[in-house]
């Protein structure tokens, strides 16, 4: 019998914008966008991170675990506008 | 709710707009309107008014664009971001821009307004039924031209009623060449193109000539996206090619392989593999409308809310039955106050009292009839069958009740009167009704019928083919009575003006709304005089019209007619 071809899981489409960032470079980069967190850290960038996450959380109403929980990542990726929550 | 730091405003009520491009994805006619209703929600809550302006600076420019398209924050291909709009003031201030790698619907898929035909550009119906076979699709099936077409209802067959669908060989939308189709092949920088192009432009928008050199004759036009056009990818706007290979695979419907993110794609050839050209498939996509009502929250000094199901909230979600939230409201009457007019009336418990106990008082019930339930409320009514001035009370039916609203602004929102009491001839759904300002007498409206009422005598039913109308004309969906004995009946796209004396439609008629009555909807499916403005009722909003023929006012009639509160 014919052996079924494998289809890779994920594979890059030209002129898609692509990046492969992992879960904590992409909460990272849209904290700093939607303006919860400063591009710039200070030492300790756990406890900014957490922090940032706890505002973003309580900011659109989801659980403040200051973790990057599944509805934390999957709000991340929902489709929204582009003006920042906080800041100008 | 949250506004900008400063709140930043703006510091004039008249704002006015421009929009400087269109999507592919929608007709124009589609834009403009979502565009015009997504100011209309604040409009109506504020003492703001919306103009559009097709020359010079407005306050609020219009644009679609995709990645870079010209401010330092670009869009980011397909979901993800969606818009974005700046604060008041001047410059970019105020703008709103709208990613066009994202699919533009009013959100529940593919919007495919028709052209010419006999459906007066009515929508699409999909599926739809053509000799017995199923079409999900516009088909060029049983054409010998090659166009598309679609059927308006669910059955051709039956309803024969249909228009063409967009496609470049059709019209074209922007450009200079005032719609006209492409014509291939065409010659641009040389070369001889045979479909719709992206060579020479920077925003990828597919264009073409209108004429067959535009070397020579620099005539052009923008591409309309088809029904099975591809978004985004590498070849937005081409259809899908079915069947496909990937990977040495034969697909014939859109798939998910080979994606992470389980979107549906499909490629635009016939070997994906070969020519690796791709695109996602059709979905649901995002409405135009609550994207820009959202985005003109932005350009109106409104920062995002905190209240999730707020329209400023900044996540998109769908909703078919669309009210603007009391946070929404609180946040810009913050900015800019309440609007003037009639004073909301208190509201009042909407659940069916205990014990019914009829508290109108001008009609009393007879035993044999169920009594009418007093907290109908007219508030929660979305669209009325016809609403009409009569007796110096602006009327508005509904499935064979009736509310009225009187000239002092007098409220009757409750408590509704059974039409079967006042006119006890008529049926319970009206189309449309008028009262003869001369003669006094009252006209309604249902199907191919009239009646006629002089005090509580009637005349009727009789056809409106008696009043001249053709075979084909299904209903009278609204009426403007003049002073001189004449009436406008409208239906659609079309109207006629009735001689009310003679009773037969004059010489000449019928004409086309959107020719004689530019700026109102002309699926209009109320129409009506009101203390001397002409009314073009489209879902829950109207555009009001001066004698002058033009638009002075855009609002609900739940609030601004009914004084909902």
């Amino acid at each position: 019998a014919p052996a079924p071809i494998k289809t890779p899981l994920s594979i890059t489409f030209p002129g898609e914008i692509r990046n492969d960032l992992t879960d904590l470079q992409r909460a990272e980069r849209y904290l700093q966008q939607f303006g919860y967190m400063a591009q710039e850290q200070g030492d300790d960038e756990q406890v900014s991170l957490r922090k940032a996450l706890r505002l973003m959380q309580k900011k659109l109403g989801l659980n403040e675990t200051g973790e990057l929980d599944t509805e934390t990542m999957d709000t991340m990726k929902s489709p929204r506008c582009a003006v920042p929550d906080i800041g100008n | 709710f949250n506004t900008f730091e400063g709140d930043l405003k703006w510091d004039h009520n008249d704002i006015t707009y421009r929009i400087l491009n269109y999507s592919p994805d929608l007709d124009p006619d589609v834009i403009d309107d979502a565009f015009v209703r997504a100011f209309a929600v604040w409009s109506a809550v504020t003492p703001l008014t919306f103009t559009r302006i097709y020359k010079g600076v407005p306050d609020i420019d219009i644009l679609f664009g995709s990645e870079d398209h010209g401010d330092p924050y670009p869009f980011d291909g397909k979901d993800g971001l969606l818009a974005h709009a700046y604060p008041p003031g001047q410059g970019v201030q105020g703008d709103a821009h709208f990613d066009d790698d994202e699919f533009w619907t009013l959100g529940t898929g593919v919007v495919v307004k028709t052209r010419f035909g006999n459906a007066e550009g009515a929508q699409c119906h999909f599926p739809f039924t053509f000799e017995g076979q199923s079409y999900s699709s516009c088909t060029s099936v049983g054409r010998t031209d090659g166009l598309l077409w679609c059927s308006s209802t669910p059955d051709y067959d039956k309803d024969r009623k249909y228009g063409f669908c967009p496609s470049e060989l059709l019209f074209t939308y922007g450009g200079n060449s005032d719609e006209s189709p492409c014509v291939f092949p065409f010659i641009f920088d040389g070369q001889t193109y045979n479909s719709c192009t992206t060579e020479g432009r920077s925003d990828k928008y597919r264009w073409c000539s209108t004429t067959a050199n535009y070397d020579k004759d620099g005539k052009y036009g923008f591409c309309p996206n088809r029904d099975t056009a591809v978004i985004g990818g590498n070849s937005q706007g081409d259809p899908c090619v079915f069947p496909f290979t990937f990977l040495e695979k034969t697909y014939s419907a859109c798939t998910t392989d080979g994606r992470g993110d389980r979107k549906l794609w499909c490629a635009t050839t016939s070997s994906y593999d070969q020519d690796r050209k791709w695109g996602f498939c059709p979905d649901q996509g995002y409405s135009l409308f609550l994207v820009a009502a959202h985005e003109f929250g932005h350009a109106l000094g409104l920062e995002h809310s905190d209240v999730r199901d707020a329209l400023m909230y900044p996540m998109y979600s769908y909703v078919s039955d669309f009210h603007l939230h009391k946070d929404d409201v609180r946040g810009i009457q913050y900015l800019y106050g309440a609007r003037t007019g009639p004073d909301p009336t208190a509201p009042v418990p909407t659940d069916k009292p205990e014990t019914t106990t009829l508290t109108t008082s001008t009609t009393s019930v007879t035993p044999s009839v169920a009594p009418v339930d007093p907290a109908k409320d007219a508030c929660k009514v979305k669209m009325f069958d016809a609403i009409a001035e009569l007796k110096g009370a602006l009327h508005f039916f509904k499935d064979g009740l009736y509310w009225t609203v009187s000239d002092k602004g007098e409220v009757a929102h409750q408590s509704p009167l059974r039409i079967s009491e006042a006119w006890p001839e008529l049926p319970s759904n009206i189309d449309s009704a008028f009262q003869d300002p001369t003669s006094k007498k009252i006209f309604f409206f249902s199907g191919r019928k009239f009646w006629q009422y002089t005090g509580s005598s009637v005349l009727g039913p009789r056809s409106i083919e008696k009043l001249g109308l053709e075979k084909e004309v299904e209903s009278i969906l609204g009426v403007i009575p003049r002073d001189n004995g004449k009436a406008l009946l409208f239906n659609g796209e079309k109207y006629w003006r009735l001689d009310v004396k003679a009773q037969t439609v004059d010489k000449g008629y019928p004409r086309s709304t959107d020719e004689d009555f530019a700026g109102v909807p002309s699926d209009s499916h109320d129409v009506f005089l009101y203390k001397g403005k002409y009314y073009f009722c489209q879902d829950r909003f109207f555009w009001r019209m001066t004698w002058r023929k033009q638009v002075d006012k855009v609002g609900y009639v739940k609030y601004d007619l009914l004084n909902c509160p």
